[in-house]
């Protein structure tokens, strides 16, 4: 499903460069649940935004669901990531001003799907969060845990193939963070990918294999599950 | 040094009401190290934002250092706060297309500390973060991890007395976590009041007392240290 070979990602910053990623190969089948972990800085999220269509490699190959993705314009990218991956960002980036509804509806209008079918969909997913009586709140009228289960709920309403997750669990408590492990272990084992950067030892023993990143570079040895 | 009685937290949203606090009382003494725990929307980051100047109760009373915090108008609370307080906030709340040294430095600038000395303390608190080769990054320019460390950098840059941080390892793989909670033990026992929100268990359990919340009340038994 995701193959990257030799990829690098490096930021431009005036005349410095930023090494974020170097050189790096990964591998992950369909169906597999695989946690990511590593130091802070280490290039976790942007080998996640590689990942998730959301950043281009420096250099170096992209195939997804065997297409390369660099063959790939703007536009076709975004007609493929909204289809096909849910992804759970760090800083949670909902829309202000927005409530909790609209924010978790919002991919769906982009798949044709009727407005009361978009917030009947929406609401369920945040009931499945325990947010069923904060559908009208905005991310300001809102705990840090409450919003990032509300980023969640809309990297899932689309029912995406693969699901890529930045720190899911980071604001919760121990019980609510092991509800938020139990729902992507649910969706595991009805068959979607999961991608889950994570520095909890509970959460990447759930995962069926680990990648572990340093300095930009994946440790070896990671291939086993 | 805190001291908090019947502190009730209501918001307002049209004609619905929401309680995040219920009659709390509080009582901090100087020179604690206390953590506060609870599930994801108890109250906890309500009752720091209180403790720190930055809302105020719907009712109860407030005394901070024995003075009634209701009797202060907006510019000395704003003066007692950026004298007395450092806090760390759960969503990091840095200033964009703003750099890093910039941002730490900034709390500074009401001290009248002239430029050459602000940004002399700025480098040495990233320094003692693992920052110092990140100090002209901006927040987009920073990993989630690094930007809660420039948050933490900022609290700490005034010396202040009283140190208030909600989730500060939120985003930290355990080395670095520990390396922050050393860092707090560091001013506790140079004589800092530290308050801590956390929902990790070895960080709660480097402070002296806990106080645990629920639905907005505090529950009962946390006096004992
Ligand atoms: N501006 C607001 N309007 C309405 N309700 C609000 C507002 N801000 C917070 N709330 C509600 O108040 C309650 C307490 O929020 P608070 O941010 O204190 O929780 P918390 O314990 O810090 O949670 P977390 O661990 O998720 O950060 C939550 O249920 C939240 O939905
Ligand atoms: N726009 C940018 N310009 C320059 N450097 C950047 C930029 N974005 C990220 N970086 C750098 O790239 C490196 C990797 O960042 P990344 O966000 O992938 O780390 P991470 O592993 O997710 O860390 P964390 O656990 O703290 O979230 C970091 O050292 C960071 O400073
Ligand atoms: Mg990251
Ligand atoms: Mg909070």
């Amino acid at each position: 499903l995701v193959h990257l070979q030799h990829v690098s990602r490096v930021y431009e910053m005036g005349r410095l460069q930023v090494v974020a990623l170097r050189d790096v190969d990964v591998a992950i089948q369909s169906g597999e649940f695989v946690a990511v972990l590593g130091p802070s800085g280490s290039g976790k999220s942007t080998l996640m935004h590689i990942v998730g269509c959301l950043d281009r490699p420096t250099s170096g190959q992209y195939t997804l669901a065997g297409t390369p993705v660099a063959a790939l314009d703007d536009d076709r990218l975004a007609a493929l990531r909204s289809r096909a991956i849910g992804f759970v960002f760090q800083s949670y980036n909902l829309l202000a001003r927005t409530n909790a509804l609209e924010n978790v509806a919002a991919p769906l209008l982009y798949q044709g799907v009727s407005r009361r079918e978009r917030y009947r969909r929406a609401r369920a997913a945040l009931e499945r969060l325990g947010l069923g009586d904060r559908v009208d709140h905005s991310p300001a009228e809102l705990s840090g845990g409450q919003q990032q289960r509300v980023a969640i709920a809309r990297a899932l309403v689309t029912d995406p193939a693969l699901i890529l997750a930045d720190e899911p669990t980071g604001n919760l408590a121990s019980d609510q963070g092991a509800e938020v492990l139990s729902l992507f272990r649910e969706l595991h084992s009805a068959g979607r990918t999961i991608v889950l950067i994570t520095h909890d030892q509970e959460v990447a023993a759930a995962a069926g294999r680990q990648i572990h990143i340093r300095d930009g570079s994946i440790a070896a040895g990671e291939i086993a599950a």
